[in-house]
């Protein structure tokens, strides 16, 4: 528990009070506010300058609590092939999936509407790829857009949590994770967060999960806000860390963003959990930029902590760190990622060590226990791949077996450390076994690598099976990740224990408010002296002292500062709020707001107090800068809007309005390409559209807006000539011509209505209209009367009934 | 039981030489190349329009050729993976 925070921080975003995982609203009780985001966002960290992107089924990207965080260069639409990652709307608002979880990330703080986002201040994209087939290329194209540029991809999705399946990346995804940990922000690699299962009701377990079980991945499980386990958990050995979200109908639930620009309190599940994880991450990586993957994920083994969260596996390692199956290290800890990060140092390069059993089968028979062992010596025959420090263990199987669910997978670490591989799943009837499937385990993290490890595989049947059909462990492998040096000692002491938090440095402009010095009395006024034999302070002149501190200096070698009524001191520098009148030896008081200045005037200022921002132009410190710069909150400047934009905000290239010839794209000025170009994102120039165009938002012909001279619109495309099936006719209000249908079943036409010249297959031309084949055989005299009389023919409803007959009976 | 594999009318690509190489390659068996996967370079995304989007068998056709093209180092037609929201 935490005690309510006095200095409590007040939005006025409508569900603020409803935020209970981030603050404490009730005065007067206890509440759950251990996950430290707040203290986080007091040391100043928000996320500012962290790119963060939702890998799901879109975002709503001008939903009101995202447009201002909304980073179109984070986004992609992989399922339609586009920059514009809008969710598709439907009645059931089936793809509002991502809009949630970006508004935990980034939501904006204080505009009045809905919630705060973990890292209120970070960049938000979304990279629409669920709402269509998911394939290996669409994954592998989703985890791999703008390396450079987006530092977290967020993805709460995955194959079926039913308890039965076991899936993962295909070989291309698994090369984007790879590629993404090389060479992703500029090398210091991708931060993939993952949502676990939410399959806790099917008995599913996470590690039959090949994306939060991937090393690549930073898999978040959630708690209920009383610590208990949540009804739709699953439990294994790759979750790293925990967050809240929802559990019973009585528990809080997380607030979010909502399609359509609403909110919502809706059942989160796993999901919200992965978007918080990447927001605390934002917030570290803001104190830190230079921390690699693996930082972050040494920071959150670290940092994460037990706390109240209740299960009966918590274990202490021999590395010391205490680790649960459901929770992995605990709950995240957002003040102490960002304390931590501040200071860190790169852990050592990563080694891989992996040792292959022999190649001999060994029959797992039921209801008895299987141990294979395998000693290892960290590989430290080869510098290039010795581990003595551990960070994750996988274990890569090849079992078969009749019925997969019955497996039960543990493996024990040369120091003892038990990690259950896999659970029993009930619903997993599988014959397929594992084959060559890799689990693993973040137990052992920081425990030495040398030593006996031992596999221990349990059968024990859930229903009736052949007892002369047994499973095989027909070869493991044993891949050890880790370092050669203590990934913390080796720096020297920068790594402290993550609880012994930095304190701020209290703000100078906060000390130096009181000291208001007089303009009226003279600095060097006369006082009864008083006898006194000691030495004098360094910065005291040649009158000497009557004390012998800087304050009882009779006149004063540099400045002297303050007045008879304050006190006065002598003082080698003048402080903030002051300027050094050289002439005087006195530090003599800035306009107010300056912090630092040269003279007394408003126009002579050199920075600003806190609230106020220094305009270059005019030397002053103003409340709101003017149009084509804006407020720098860090520095406490105007900084200049980037040479494209008119008007900014927070950075110099979030644009809220742009100069002649250019226009917004998201938050970006992007030139306004002339006729015949559109704007290229990849290559950020204009580039020409296909020759069918003369406006157009690609380079395809399918991309035309409108066609250039003598081509014709027919259905999205520019053609010089109609296709057959096709008229040409005119728009009303549209300059260009376009092709339009003819009737149906109509091949050609020459206009509108019955205008046909040539019918499709199966159908007949009468009265320039196309009538099925099939007509009645049996129209007599009488009946073809009454068509004809009835003028039946000439109404399109009847054109069917008999026509042909008719007419061809005269 | 084991669920059925989905085909679909996209592959992914491994081939050597660059972008005119792999266009070259697709237009000649009737393919459009959709361009680099991501970052993996040498993986191309390629699309064939004149094969059933969806299918739970290989499609055969002129296209299945481009499996025994020796520039082909690495070629595998996309199946659809059941991916559920969490």
């Amino acid at each position: 528990y935490a005690r309510n925070d006095l200095n409590f921080v007040y939005f006025n975003d409508p569900k603020w009070s409803n935020m209970w995982y981030i603050h404490c609203n009730d005065k007067n009780s206890r509440c759950r506010s251990e996950m430290n985001i707040l203290a986080a966002w007091q040391r100043g960290y928000t996320g500012r300058n962290v790119v963060v992107t939702i890998l799901d089924d879109g975002i709503e990207r001008n939903h009101p609590d995202l447009a201002q965080n909304y980073d179109q260069l984070a986004s992609y639409d992989v399922n339609g092939n586009d920059y514009d990652p809008t969710p598709r709307y439907d009645s059931s608002n089936e793809n509002k999936h991502g809009t949630r979880c970006a508004g935990e990330v980034a939501a904006v703080a204080n505009n009045s509407h809905c919630i705060v986002g973990v890292a209120y201040n970070a960049r938000i994209g979304g990279i629409r790829m669920l709402d269509g087939d998911v394939t290996d290329v669409v994954e592998a194209k989703s985890l791999g857009i703008r390396p450079d540029y987006i530092d977290i991809y967020s993805a709460s999705w995955g194959p079926d949590d039913d308890g039965k399946t076991v899936d993962g990346p295909g070989p291309l995804a698994k090369q984007a994770f790879e590629m993404g940990i090389k060479k992703g922000r500029k090398g210091l690699g991708s931060i993939f967060v993952w949502a676990s299962g939410n399959g806790g009701r099917q008995g599913d377990h996470c590690s039959c999960d090949g994306y939060t079980n991937s090393i690549y991945t930073i898999s978040v499980s959630s708690s209920t806000e009383n610590g208990n386990k949540p009804w739709y958990l699953e439990v294994c050995s790759s979750t790293l860390a925990t967050t809240y979200s929802s559990g019973e109908f009585y528990d809080r639930k997380i607030v979010t963003t909502d399609l359509r620009q609403r909110c919502t309190d809706g059942h989160t599940g796993t999901s919200v959990s992965a978007p918080m994880v990447a927001g605390v991450i934002a917030l570290a990586l803001e104190a830190n930029p230079l921390i690699t993957w693996r930082d972050v994920q040494h920071l959150l083994v670290k940092t994460s902590r037990p706390v109240h969260l209740k299960a009966n596996d918590w274990k202490t390692n021999a590395a010391g760190h205490r680790v649960s199956h459901l929770y992995g290290f605990g709950l995240v800890d957002a003040e102490a990622m960002v304390v931590e990060a501040k200071k860190w140092k790169n852990v050592p390069p990563q080694h891989t060590c992996t040792k292959m059993s022999d190649r001999r089968t060994r029959y797992i028979r039921a209801d008895q226990k299987l141990n294979a062992t395998i000693t290892s010596t960290g590989c430290g025959e080869k510098a290039d791949q010795h581990v003595v420090y551990l960070e994750h263990v996988v274990v890569r199987v090849l079992i078969v077996h009749p019925r997969r669910g019955d497996l039960e997978i543990s493996l024990i670490s040369p120091s003892g450390t038990r990690s259950q591989l896999l659970a029993r799943r009930l619903f997993d009837n599988s014959n397929q076994g594992f084959r060559n499937w890799e689990f693993m385990t973040v137990h052992c993290w920081g425990e030495k690598a040398e030593g006996q490890w031992t596999l221990e595989i349990s059968d024990s049947p859930s229903q009736l099976r052949n007892p002369e059909v047994l499973g095989k462990l027909k070869e493991w492998t044993l891949i050890l990740y880790g370092t050669s040096q203590h990934p913390y000692h080796s720096h020297g002491s920068q790594h402290s224990r993550s609880r012994m938090l930095e304190i701020p440095d209290p703000s100078p402009t906060q000390d130096l408010r009181s000291p208001e010095p007089s303009q009226g009395p003279p600095e060097h006024e006369e006082e009864e002296e008083e006898e006194y034999n000691g030495t004098c302070d360094s910065e005291c002149g040649d009158q000497g002292c009557d004390g012998p501190d800087a304050d009882h200096c009779l006149n004063c070698i540099h400045f002297s500062l303050g007045n008879l009524k304050t006190g006065r001191t002598c003082v080698s520098h003048c402080p903030l709020g002051y300027f050094e009148d050289t002439e005087a030896r006195r530090c003599r008081r800035c306009h107010r707001g300056c912090e630092r200045c040269v003279g007394r005037n408003s126009n002579e200022c050199l920075s600003c107090r806190r609230g106020l921002f220094f305009y270059v132009e005019d030397n002053a410190c103003v409340e709101a800068c003017p149009a084509g710069y804006f407020a720098d909150d860090g520095q406490r400047r105007c900084m200049k809007c980037h040479e494209n934009c008119l008007t900014c905000v927070r950075d110099s290239d979030r644009c809220t309005a742009c100069n002649d010839g250019f226009r917004l794209a998201g938050m970006t000025c992007v030139p306004e390409c002339g006729n015949g170009t559109f704007f290229n994102l990849e290559e950020m120039k204009c580039s020409p559209c296909h020759m069918s165009c003369s406006t157009c938002t690609g380079p395809r012909m399918e991309e035309c807006l409108q066609c250039a001279q003598d081509f014709l619109q027919q259905d999205w495309r520019c053609v010089q000539t109609c296709s057959p099936g096709y008229y040409e006719g005119e728009a009303a209000g549209y300059p260009q011509r376009i092709c339009r249908k003819c009737e149906d079943n109509c091949l050609r036409c020459q206009g509108p209505g019955a205008s046909c010249t040539q019918c499709k297959d199966g159908y007949n031309l009468v009265s320039r209209t196309c009538i099925l084949n099939a007509t009645c055989n049996n129209a007599d005299e009488v009946f073809c009367e009454m068509v004809k009389s009835n003028r039946l023919c000439e109404k399109k409803l009847f054109r069917q009934f008999c026509c042909k007959t008719c007419l061809m009976a005269g | 039981s084991p669920s059925r594999n989905v085909f679909t009318n996209h592959w992914a690509v491994r081939i050597t030489g660059g972008r005119e190489e792999a266009d070259k390659l697709a237009s000649k068996y009737g393919f459009t190349n959709l361009g680099q996967i991501g970052g993996l370079d040498d993986h191309y995304h390629f699309h064939h329009s004149r094969v059933v989007r969806r299918s739970t068998f290989v499609t055969k056709g002129t296209h299945s050729f481009i499996h025994l093209d020796p520039k082909v180092h690495w070629i595998q037609q996309q199946v659809v993976k059941s991916r559920v929201k969490r």
